[in-house]
């Protein structure tokens, strides 16, 4: 800033090229923190594998584009117990959607291993949640799973409201559709480099959403 | 616009390419690896304000208005952003959630005189 200059971007004594580097280096963390409304760098604690990274990534090159000023979310899957064995389960997600935006796409993303026995029929539920009280569960999708390999469920993203504390656990329950054996074990790769991950998809608010219209 | 060169004090746009290795950022920032922070910089003589280009057009019609009400204007042409573009990023948040989203105006494209 040129002191007193009426137009501080037309001149004045030139910075040496070390200092304007350093300044241009200040510049663009401020940038892209204001840009991503983000007051600091995010500390990663656990970031997850490169290979769970790279196959979700490459799951999703082929979807639809973010509207502007939209965000596309992948949230890994946390695996609370271990009751695999049934291939029912609950998955917990950490997310952070900004509060100013309004979630309208949301995608749950399973790979059945090979030793599907037969067509499956699953059920998701939402898990808990601050209204409804520990424990309870609120019905989101059913789909039939046929084939081994990734499946991409959709779920109704009006039942994945936001929660303060910014965890969404959900609730599988696996049954075969065919004869009354009982399921086999390890049918869902919830852990390991194939575990299971939300897709969402978010864009901004319109201004005065939500808000009670009188009539 | 042209961009800087040493001798030029004229308005022009002066590039800067960061690498997002150089901030340290290439942990949780995934793509791109780094983007261009181009500014604007540089004189603007009477008669180049009011060159070609969005700011140049909106301070336009402030000048014209402000002429209309006094022989001379009150400010001086400024070196501005004309034309930027959007920075599409994939990075990792705090809860290491994949998050890809286009943040707004990040690239000067163009520069030119208000």
């Amino acid at each position: 800033q040129v002191a007193g200059s009426a137009c501080p971007s037309c001149g004045g004594p030139a910075l040496a090229p070390q200092a304007e580097r350093a300044l241009v280096l200040k510049l663009a963390k401020q940038q892209i923190l204001e840009g991503l409304q983000l007051t600091s760098r995010p500390r990663l604690t656990h970031p997850p594998p490169k290979a769970v990274l790279t196959r979700a990534l490459r799951r999703l090159q082929r979807g639809r584009v973010v509207p502007a000023n939209g965000e596309q979310v992948i949230s890994f899957a946390v695996l609370t117990d271990s009751s695999t064995a049934t291939c029912s389960s609950t998955l917990t997600f950490h997310l952070s959607t900004p509060r100013s935006h309004h979630l309208y796409h949301a995608r749950l993303w399973l790979h059945v291993l090979p030793t599907l026995p037969g067509p499956l029929s699953l059920r998701i539920f939402r898990w808990g949640g601050r209204r409804r009280g520990r424990g309870s569960r609120v019905f989101l999708a059913e789909h039939q799973l046929t084939t081994p390999g990734w499946h991409a469920l959709t779920l109704p993203s009006s039942g994945l409201k936001r929660e303060e504390s910014g965890v969404l656990k959900l609730r599988l329950d696996c049954s075969l559709l065919e004869g009354n054996r009982t399921v086999a074990p390890q049918l869902l790769d919830t852990s390991g480099e194939q575990r299971p991950f939300l897709e969402l998809k978010t864009q901004p608010k319109l201004p005065g959403a939500g808000r009670a219209r009188r009539r | 616009t042209p961009s800087c060169e040493p001798a030029t004090p004229l308005c022009c746009r002066r590039d800067h390419y960061v690498d997002f290795q150089e901030l340290g950022w290439r942990d949780w920032i995934l793509q791109p690896e780094g983007y261009r922070l181009n500014y604007c910089s540089g004189q603007c003589p009477p008669h180049l304000a009011g060159s070609p280009g969005i700011a140049a057009s909106f301070h336009s019609a402030v000048f014209s208005l402000l002429k209309a009400n006094n022989p001379w204007p009150l400010g001086t042409s400024c070196c501005v952003p004309t034309a930027r573009r959007p920075l599409s990023l994939l990075y990792l948040d705090r809860d290491g959630n994949v998050v890809k989203t286009d943040v707004p105006d990040m690239v000067v494209e163009a520069c030119g005189c208000s």
